[in-house]
């Protein structure tokens, strides 16, 4: 494992860390889609059934856990902490899951690298771990009210994204057998929707300010 | 087709 890879997985941990932070300090969700939550869930799900089959490190297997736990975690404060729940912007959360779900799942019965029903599975979860940050971004854009820890949580999961991609051309360049095309373009698109948040944060931070979308 | 081993990363 090269030093992108590992600074991303912790860059990943440390964004679900900032949530359940934010969470149980201030007893409150304001400012997270649960949507997103819920899609990271069930990408979480979907991708590390592999738990069940595979093996590859006791780091996999470790993190692979934490983030399902983590992710499980999250979503029952969302849904069933008395004082957390009241917090929740049902009114504005309104992003449709099968927007995302059904094309996810489309494109992976269609464009996968084995029609079996594990390979699809986690072929969907990486079409839909690129776009399950929509719901959250959509959320910022109309809330406006964006406090530091929902603008660093979503910072850390762009870094994560974007270390993704140095720790891919790192393996290119090293790992001869190591091409995962299918991978690669999903986590393009995945990182290009940061883009225009990154864009927003860094110019909010520059400035010593909170973040402010326009 | 892409081998298991490949599928090393989270």
């Amino acid at each position: 494992m090269n030093l992108f890879r590992l600074a991303g997985d912790m860059s990943h941990l440390f964004s679900i860390v900032l949530i359940l932070l934010k969470i149980y300090t201030s007893k409150s969700c304001a400012g997270l889609s649960m949507k997103t939550q819920e899609l990271y869930t069930l990408v979480f799900v979907t991708r590390y059934l592999d738990l069940f089959y595979s093996y590859v490190s006791l780091y996999n297997t470790v993190m692979k856990l934490i983030f399902l736990a983590s992710s499980f975690g999250i979503l029952w404060y969302m849904r069933y902490h008395k004082q957390v729940k009241q917090t929740y912007d049902r009114e504005q959360d309104t992003f449709r899951h099968y927007i995302l779900v059904v094309p996810c799942a489309v494109l992976a019965l269609i464009v996968n690298n084995e029609l079996s029903v594990t390979e699809v599975l986690w072929t969907f979860s990486i079409y839909l771990e690129a776009v399950a940050i929509l719901p959250q971004l959509v959320l910022l854009q109309r809330t406006k009210n964006v406090d530091n820890l929902t603008g660093q949580y979503i910072f850390f999961l762009g870094a994560y994204r974007a270390l993704y991609i140095l720790n891919w051309i790192y393996r290119y360049w090293t790992e001869p057998k190591y091409r995962q095309y299918l991978v690669w373009a999903a986590g393009l698109v995945q990182t290009g929707l940061y883009a225009d948040f990154f864009y927003y944060y860094l110019k909010s931070w520059q400035a010593g300010e909170k973040l402010r979308l326009p | 087709r892409i081998a298991k081993e490949l599928k090393d990363e989270l």
